[in-house]
């Protein structure tokens, strides 16, 4: 089993260590954090890492592509180009492969879904972030997340929630769907609207494990209290791991094949 | 009694809310927010707003200084440019009064303080942050502050607040200092050095009012605990609200005329 997973938003929004409590990984423990000086330069680099992890036995191959600087200049135009044109060349790599006289079993390390970080600043998209989703919404599966969402409080989540989701439909920004076939049993078509009611989702990560009444618990611990990152009353944590790991890993990458890939593939064949 | 103070910062910081909580006024109360499109046009608008509030007897005139749209661009390159003009153009008017050959009393319009938001973020100063800091520390008393603080747990807001005061002193920028005199007393020079360690200060504001066991308490709400917004242990609030509006309003005044405009006057008047 193998599958990508970008992470993009301006640094800061928690993403590595959403990832690192996502997977259960250190994968960002050496991580060297950019100096503003080095943010100068304004460029986005894109950087992808490998790990195996185990999941309920079936042993997986994660790539985790990461994009740090984007968001981060001053002047941040175009800082989505050299992500398009990663998941591009991930495509291109693909098509030739399909293309060769003697095909063999391809790894597909085309990027099968997009967690996008919008910052917990409760008045809605900046300016960047619908530019980057309008560029990237028909190239990768883009789910968008609200990072740090331990920010904001139940009611303003809600009414963020609503401002996004209005933003996102007037800018005509396609965003993955939890799609339910009408065969589907009553049990998935649930979950499915409640992964649906729940986007973007409002994460909390945490590389801290606290002790709490006897138990370990992964949160963060304030002087008012303990933010739990697998409680669901705390945030949608769990939400987002169960889909990405459990339920959707086939469906994103099918997706990213069936839609995503055949309409850039479609493209290049007729030139 | 006037006071001008600044507030600067990308929008979703929690100025508005900081401004409505230190004055207890609802200044922003009917305040528009800008659309992702309008915030597109890369333009920041410096406005004023005047109300007369009473503190403890004393009528005051204070001035809030806006500065919508500053950060909120995909290109933010000189988004400073408005707000220097702004405060030069407050020196430029009190040199002119300065200099009639009929002075009469003159209002003191000029900018005593700006508040500097700086995004809760963990990393360090972003490279606008920098940019700001540099381009106005010699015209305006600059105050750092944390927006958002209940985003960062105590051991957080020790090392950002360390790694933002080096970052600081890397870039020779001067903030406003709370200096004490050799012949202050014993209070005065503990309370000064106090503030000096509480910057830049992490501030929480609220404009809702909790009921906690029969106390009104200004605070947010959160699934795991209440943060108290005037509780010391919770965030800087009151250190910052003191230092404005009791202990240092008139030091933020002096200095702005006896050192900033100084240096503004003379090389005005040098050409
Ligand atoms: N409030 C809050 N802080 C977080 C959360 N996740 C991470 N942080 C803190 O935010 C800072 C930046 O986190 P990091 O994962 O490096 O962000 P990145 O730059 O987006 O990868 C660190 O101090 C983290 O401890 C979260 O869910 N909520
Ligand atoms: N977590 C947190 N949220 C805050 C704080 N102050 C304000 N907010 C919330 O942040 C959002 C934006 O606040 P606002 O004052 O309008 O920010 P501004 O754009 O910087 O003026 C609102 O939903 C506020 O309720 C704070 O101290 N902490």
């Amino acid at each position: 089993f193998e599958f990508t997973l970008m992470v993009v938003g301006e640094s800061g929004l928690g993403k590595s260590t959403l990832v690192n409590s996502l997977f259960l990984t250190d994968l960002y423990n050496e991580r060297e954090y950019p100096s503003a000086a080095e943010r100068i330069e304004k460029t986005v680099k894109v950087s992808s890492t490998s790990v195996e992890i185990e999941e309920k036995g079936v042993r997986l191959r994660l790539t985790i592509v990461d994009t740090p600087g984007f968001g981060d200049a001053v002047n941040n135009q175009d800082s989505w180009a050299s992500i398009v044109t990663f998941i591009d060349e991930r495509f291109e790599e693909f098509l030739n492969d399909e293309l060769r006289v003697n095909r063999t079993k391809t790894n597909d390390n085309r990027v099968h879904c997009c967690l996008y970080f919008i910052a917990p600043n409760g008045h809605g998209l900046k300016p960047l972030d619908i530019e980057f989703m309008k560029r990237l919404h028909k190239k990768v599966n883009i789910i968008p997340v609200i990072g740090k969402a331990d920010t904001l409080t139940a009611d303003e989540i809600k009414s963020f929630r609503r401002q996004i989701l209005s933003q996102i439909a007037e800018n005509d920004i396609s965003i993955y769907q939890f799609a339910t076939d009408s065969d589907d049993e009553e049990d998935a078509i649930r979950e499915a609207q409640s992964l649906q009611a729940s986007v973007p989702f409002a994460v909390v990560g945490s590389n801290t494990v606290l002790e709490i009444g006897g138990k370990k618990v992964r949160g963060r611990m304030y002087p008012w209290g303990i933010v739990e990152v697998e409680n669901e009353d705390h945030c949608d944590f769990t939400k987002l791991r169960n889909l990405l790991i459990r339920t959707h890993m086939q469906d994103l990458k099918d997706n990213t094949n069936d839609v995503l890939y055949e309409s850039y593939r479609a493209f290049k064949l007729t030139g």
